[in-house]
């Protein structure tokens, strides 16, 4: 690896990213996705942190541009030059410019943007450009076969941590494929709270951060994966997920938006805005929903408080928001997620699970959020 | 005179090929003289630093995996610093 010269970098761990403008070529949620992943792959291994600004000056401006743009260096078309970047200062040092030229992807055809991003915010952090030819920071573009399977070479982690240290002193950094944090010993942790909840083709999902578990109540196996390992273009840190089988679709929620996927593709025409279902504007997101294929309802959870939607008619219900609390009694604690098995809706908070009887309208039991994980 | 298919062919990849040792590998921009300096000592030694960074066999020459990786798409930033 190399840093550049006189070895520029920044004096402070939180640092700034702005996300200026975005491609035509993807959803602008792929781009937030591909960028948030790029930086977290330099977030793992060292003390650095990041957080996005909407407006104004970030230490990390990132932007899309073609030819002549206002530095030196301008574009070149399609092919070549695909992004340059700057390394730590003030103004236009930090920044990472892509050439809008190229196809940017999500993917592993064309120019995948994740994989350029990680390259040039290793810029924007004060690497220069590395001999060594698995390394990140190797100036060609090399695409990859299985993007799941991506990892920063101990050369680029030699590298970065020359400039900042690693996360802790006492924390080996990974360098090759790590069981993420989630792995059994967290998996059986008893204070584990989930992100949502899905069922899918008749297994379960359980989501949490970056990844999520699958289980299978016809094997009782239960496999551990990334989001983006099935679905690239999907958000981390879900708010909400359900299922309509009649659509063979899990719907997906994040903030003000939401996703509609079948089996391992993201539906064309999404993301799209929570309002577009019915929501007031004052509704910023949603903590969970689940939908009941019997009475072809389906129920969103906020706060304290629900809204049915009538999924033949495909619009909201009157005479909501109701109170949780009155319809589901014994449910009066804020949802992180909801699913339904065996006729019972599962309510998640925190580390507690509410089995509630739809029919008898009560809650039956009470369990840890992982008492499917066979802990 | 008009420049036959393979020398205008040649002197563009000859561009190409200056233009990447002056991006990349700090050479000189002194653009009359690439084609007829292309043997010489400055610039067969920016030929070889450039083939030992991204890993090609050192030959000084514009052999073709040389040529090869000079098309290839990659970052704007310069392989070695100044």
């Amino acid at each position: 690896f190399t840093t550049f010269p006189n070895m520029p970098k920044w004096r402070k761990t939180q640092l700034t990213y702005r996300i200026v403008n975005y491609t035509p070529d993807l959803p602008r949620d792929a781009v937030d996705s591909a960028i948030e992943r790029a930086l977290k792959v330099w977030e793992e291994v060292t003390p650095l942190t990041f957080s996005r600004l909407y407006e104004g000056e970030a230490d990390i401006m990132i932007s899309f541009a073609v030819g002549e743009h206002g530095d030196f260096y301008r574009f070149d078309g399609p092919g070549n030059v695909l992004a340059h970047a700057y390394p730590p200062g003030q103004g236009i040092y930090g920044d990472a410019h892509f050439d809008d030229d190229e196809q940017w992807t999500m993917e592993t055809a064309g120019t995948n943007l994740f994989l350029v991003a990680v390259h040039e915010l290793g810029h924007s952090l004060g690497l220069f450009h590395s001999a060594n030819m698995e390394a990140v920071m190797y100036p060609l573009y090399k695409s990859l076969t299985d993007l799941a399977q991506f990892r920063l070479s101990q050369d680029d982690v030699d590298g970065i941590q020359s400039l900042y240290g690693s996360p802790s002193d006492d924390t080996p950094v990974p360098t090759k494929p790590v069981p993420p944090t989630h792995e059994p010993l967290a998996m059986c942790d008893p204070a584990l709270s989930l992100d949502a909840v899905s069922t899918l083709r008749g297994e379960v999902l359980f989501f949490k951060d970056r990844h999520f578990w699958r289980k299978s109540f016809r094997t009782h196996e239960l496999e551990f994966h990334l989001i983006s390992s099935f679905w690239p273009s999907l958000p981390s840190d879900l708010d909400a997920a359900y299922e309509v089988t009649s659509k063979d679709t899990v719907f997906v929620f994040k903030g003000n938006q939401f996703w509609g996927v079948r089996g391992g593709e993201v539906q064309a025409g999404y993301p799209r805005s929570i309002h577009t279902l019915g929501f007031p504007p004052t509704v910023k997101k949603i903590d969970a929903a689940i939908s009941n294929k019997d009475k072809k309802k389906t129920y969103f959870f906020v706060e304290d408080k629900y809204w049915r939607f009538d999924e033949k008619r495909q619009s909201m219900e009157p005479g909501f928001p109701r109170q949780i609390a009155e319809d589901f009694p014994g449910v009066d604690t804020k949802i992180d997620a909801v699913f339904e098995a065996f006729g019972f809706y599962y309510f998640f908070s925190g580390s507690s699970q509410l089995e509630f009887d739809p029919n008898a309208k009560k809650v039956t039991h009470i369990l840890k959020s992982n008492s499917w994980f066979n802990c | 005179y008009p420049l036959d298919g393979a020398a205008r062919g040649q002197d563009t990849s000859m561009e190409l090929v200056q233009q990447y040792l002056e991006n990349y590998y700090n050479l000189p921009k002194d653009a009359k003289q690439f084609v007829r300096r292309r043997d010489s000592g400055p610039v067969v030694k920016k030929i070889r630093e450039m083939q030992k960074f991204l890993g090609l066999e050192v030959t000084g020459k514009l052999d073709s995996d040389t040529m090869e990786v000079i098309h290839k798409p990659r970052c704007g930033i310069p392989d070695v610093g100044d």
